[in-house]
């Protein structure tokens, strides 16, 4: 069996085999960028074309600013940590423009509301 | 090779940079059709969770994108799976024929295609609506029907559609932008109501002194919405049935109610076809009888002589401590002290409440007339639309007004914003 303690079973572990491989290198998280659409290249090729250079720095530019990361642009623990974090399989495809610092979004105010 | 690429044009963008969800285009909606059937596939449940419990969860999803969309959804078992417009299902690895393989635990938790399908990773630790621990299953599948019905990712703070799992806060639901998104794609919600009011209730705090605060309330057909102004939305988890949260009076399809609340009168009124309900706010029901013993409902002829039914709608105006009964073009001002209609009535509604421009006028059969505390101002109600009645402070502003005028339609959607219907199988 999976292993458990808890009545609930909240502390389930996974099997070493039904984990996901962590993205802890340069090969996993071009995959990552590619896969999830911060490759600024309109039309990706379904075959696996790595970034590289300037093409992968503006990518993890991009995501380290989508993500409220410094924007070294250099896979430091921090980024890799964000890329390791439980997320949906869809493609993120409505990026940030490249010249664009996210801010943090106001408080949406619905019309006409007051106090 | 057909199909995997059918799937990968669905997520990935189009050669030359266009996509649905492209900043040029923008994201589009993905049905057309107002009920959407949706069913948990027999043979990919998740082995972390009972059937029931999967079912109830999906349900709730569902349901609370329906309760901020014109947009409703049923569960179908019976019907062939190919006439089911989402289908949800557990996998692993390889999974349900998608050519999309899932990691494992951790990373991708689920995905969702453009065509109605919604994959969840059961690798992943998925736990019910009441658990802390793990990734909340009503979570992810909030998010992913998102995606069905045509939203992308987002990375605005709070927002259900962000790429990443959030572990939820205690209150978890849909925020205003979230709700305006989809919105964009389905249009608002919209329709007429049978009657709106705002409810007084008496407190005491803790120093022992009353505070009167009011409630507004909508009602269409058997169910009633809750609306809470300060948050320009209906209450989490509305609409409710009539019959669990107002005990005594019609279950359905009321038309006026009236509080007639002055210095020694507090009396609040529901009004159907020929008859009539006073309700006993103390107790939370309808009084079973009066003071002398007399059984309710009672006709709204014997209680209010002169006055026709069935009505349209009725307010009570608290200055002149009349009621105005609506009814086809006629208005009725009934003095409650006097318990008679005034002399010079019945008169057209459009010569008690005037056009202030020529012709924008609802002139006969209104759904509700109601008073506004948090607006200070009598609105009429007739379809999706609604007339605003000049108030004193707005005559204050312009002196021109004519007294108790009617300002031009508006949408009431426009107003009071998301009340909206869900399919009558999820209303229990």
């Amino acid at each position: 069996e999976r292993l458990f303690h808890s009545r609930d079973r909240s502390d389930l572990e996974p099997s070493p085999l039904s984990q996901a491989k962590p993205i802890a290198d340069l090969h996993a998280a071009q995959r990552f960028l590619l896969k999830y659409g911060w490759s600024e290249d309109p039309s990706p090729k379904e075959s696996a074309e790595v970034l590289v250079g300037s093409t992968l720095a503006q990518a993890v530019r991009r995501f380290q600013k989508a993500n409220r990361l410094p924007a070294s642009g250099e896979l430091d623990s921090p980024t890799l940590a964000a890329m390791n974090r439980p997320r949906c399989g869809i493609p993120d495809t409505r990026l940030p423009p490249q010249a664009a610092l996210p801010t943090p979004p106001a408080l949406p105010t619905p019309l006409g509301l007051r106090p | 090779r057909a199909r995997q690429k059918r799937f990968l044009q669905m997520l990935l963008p189009k050669p030359g940079g266009q996509h649905e969800g492209s900043s040029d285009i923008g994201p589009s909606r993905a049905f057309s059709k107002k009920t959407l059937t949706w069913r948990l596939v027999g043979d990919a449940y998740s082995s972390q969770l009972s059937v029931e419990e999967q079912r109830y969860i999906f349900r709730l999803a569902f349901r609370m994108w329906s309760e901020v969309t014109p947009l409703d959804f049923r569960e179908d078992l019976k019907g062939p799976g190919t006439r089911v417009d989402i289908k949800l299902g557990f996998g692993r690895g390889r999974h349900l024929g998608c050519p999309r393989v899932f990691d494992g635990s951790g990373q991708e938790f689920a995905h969702a295609w453009r065509l109605g399908e919604i994959h969840f990773d059961d690798d992943e630790h998925f736990t019910p609506v009441s658990s802390d621990t793990g990734i909340s299953l009503l979570k992810v599948a909030v998010h992913e029907i998102g995606h069905v019905l045509g939203l992308p990712h987002t990375y605005r703070a709070g927002s259900i559609m962000q790429p990443n799992y959030i572990p939820q806060e205690p209150a978890f639901e849909l925020d205003w932008s979230d709700r305006k998104a989809i919105q964009r794609l389905y249009g608002s919600c919209e329709g007429s109501f049978d009657t709106v009011f705002d409810w007084i209730r008496k407190e005491r705090n803790q120093y022992g002194e009353v505070r009167v605060r009011f409630n507004t309330y909508f009602f269409r057909n058997s169910w009633y919405w809750l609306y809470e102004n300060r948050n320009n939305r209906t209450r989490y988890g509305d609409p409710l049935q009539i019959l669990t949260g107002w005990r005594g009076i019609p279950m359905q399809s009321i038309d006026a109610f009236v509080h007639v609340w002055s210095w020694g009168k507090d009396e609040r009124y529901f009004f159907k076809g020929n008859q009539y309900w006073r309700y006993d706010s103390e107790n939370d029901q309808a009084h079973t009888e009066d003071e002398q013993g007399r059984s309710y409902p009672k006709l709204i002829s014997e209680g209010f002589p002169g006055i026709p039914s069935p009505l349209d709608t009725a307010f009570y105006e608290r200055r002149q401590q009349l009621i105005y009964f609506f009814k086809e073009s006629l208005v009725f001002a009934f003095d409650v002290n006097q318990n008679q209609v005034l002399n010079s009535y019945p008169k057209k509604m459009s010569q008690v409440f005037p056009a202030i421009m020529p012709q924008n006028h609802p002139f006969r059969n209104i759904d509700s007339a109601y008073y506004s505390y948090a607006h200070s101002s009598v609105f009429f109600f007739k379809g999706n639309s609604y007339w605003k009645v000049v108030s004193d402070k707005d005559r204050q502003q312009n002196a021109r007004l004519p007294l108790n005028g009617l300002f031009p339609k508006r949408s009431i959607s426009e107003k009071w914003f998301d009340v909206c219907d869900v399919h009558p199988s999820t209303l229990n």
